[in-house]
């Protein structure tokens, strides 16, 4: 960042977050013994009744989980994976009854849908991708994203499911001779689709017509950047981005979310907020989700740590729980809720 | 900084990227 830019960001005094903003809702212990990988909140159809539920995803089994009257949750289907580890969960919006989930060894080599068959609710996982798989999201409208391979021999693809998680559609991006690194829905637009790139560029896909539309180089001062949410609002791409790979600075600490503006017509972009750590906080960016406009991120030092994008300061902080770091952190999708997760399985619910 | 550095700005870009760029 340059001079002119330190001005605009908000470093904010240490009494300006409120740890009380989170209030615990209800918990449980998932029994697995493998590491805890992921967590989700997803609609599930079940008699008839729509219920919001939760997914947990440790390395060799994903479990779901009813809501019961007395806040508590119990586990209603699991589905086991003994030869390659599960790495995350993908979510696949509009779509009742169906999660995908990735997996593999540090790098993904397979996404596999996994559902329940109406008649006797048994759990089945149906293989959909394999392959040197770089990137993947679930999207609006039952669509699934993800890049397989690398440089000039990389194939964009677009998967839409049926609205009963069956039969499905595909469609081919362009692509953009460049790795892809993560993928980003555009807030209300939901034919424009965003990636950042190993070099540094963001990329404006057209989902209709599978247009490559525009490359925009950022900053460079960070290198291999994910985005997490994007908005377009009065001509101009608002870009969240977090750097999972940047060096602390004197300045600014560890920067964790990036706020840009992009103007997709001339590809010009221009940082707007840099969300750095409280004073007294220490650690760097492992992992974060993004919704509307709250930023939440696990630290290193194993605390939680949430920022609201319009006030441009963090005004939440979870310290670690029973003496357990955090891992996990996650917004959910069916309600307002943080889902915080350890490594031991344990998930926890907070009211924002 | 301001968005004036960022050119001319236009509210219709995303069908007018779509009509530029190749199919």
């Amino acid at each position: 960042y340059s001079t002119e830019q330190n001005e605009i960001v908000d470093l904010p005094a240490c009494d300006s977050w409120n740890p009380g903003s989170l209030q615990l809702v209800s918990k449980f212990k998932n029994p697995s013994s493998s590491c805890s990988v992921d967590v989700s909140a997803v609609w599930w159809e079940r008699a008839g009744a729509k219920e919001p539920c939760i997914i947990t995803a440790c390395e060799d089994v994903v479990s779901l989980w009813k809501p019961l009257d007395t806040l508590q949750w119990e586990k209603v289907h699991t589905w086991h994976f003994t030869e390659v580890p599960v790495l995350q969960i993908v979510p696949v919006h509009d779509v009742y009854n169906l999660i995908c989930v990735a997996l593999g060894n540090l790098e993904i080599r397979e996404i596999r849908a996994l559902l329940c068959s109406s008649g006797d609710e048994n759990e089945k996982q149906v293989l959909l991708k394999s392959g040197n798989i770089k990137a993947v999201l679930g999207l609006t409208k039952r669509r699934l994203v993800s890049s397989i391979g690398t440089f000039c021999s990389q194939q964009v693809q677009v998967l839409t499911f049926a609205e009963d998680g069956g039969s499905k559609d595909e469609q081919l991006l362009m692509p953009p001779d460049e790795t892809i690194l993560t993928f980003a829905e555009v807030q209300g637009m939901q034919d424009a689709l965003l990636g950042t790139t190993t070099v540094n560029n963001i990329v404006i896909w057209n989902l209709r017509t599978g247009q490559l539309l525009k490359k925009v180089h950022i900053d460079d001062s960070y290198q291999a950047s994910i985005c997490h949410r994007a908005y377009s609002e009065m001509g101009l791409l608002f870009v969240v981005l977090s750097h999972p790979c940047a060096k602390e600075s004197q300045a600014f600490g560890s920067p964790m979310f990036q706020l840009l503006v992009i103007n997709p017509k001339t590809a010009q972009s221009l940082g707007v907020l840099l969300c750095c750590l409280p004073e007294g906080q220490a650690g760097r960016f492992l992992e974060g989700d993004v919704k509307d406009h709250i930023a939440a991120a696990v630290l290193t030092s194993g605390t939680i740590a949430v920022w609201d994008l319009l006030l441009g300061h963090c005004t939440a902080v979870l310290p670690p729980v029973s003496g357990q770091n955090w891992s996990l952190v996650k917004w959910s999708d069916t309600d307002s809720h943080l889902l915080a997760g350890q490594k031991d399985g344990n998930i926890f619910i907070y009211r924002y | 900084c301001s968005t004036a550095d960022l050119g001319p700005i236009s509210l219709n870009w995303f069908e007018e990227l779509s009509s530029e760029a190749p199919p």
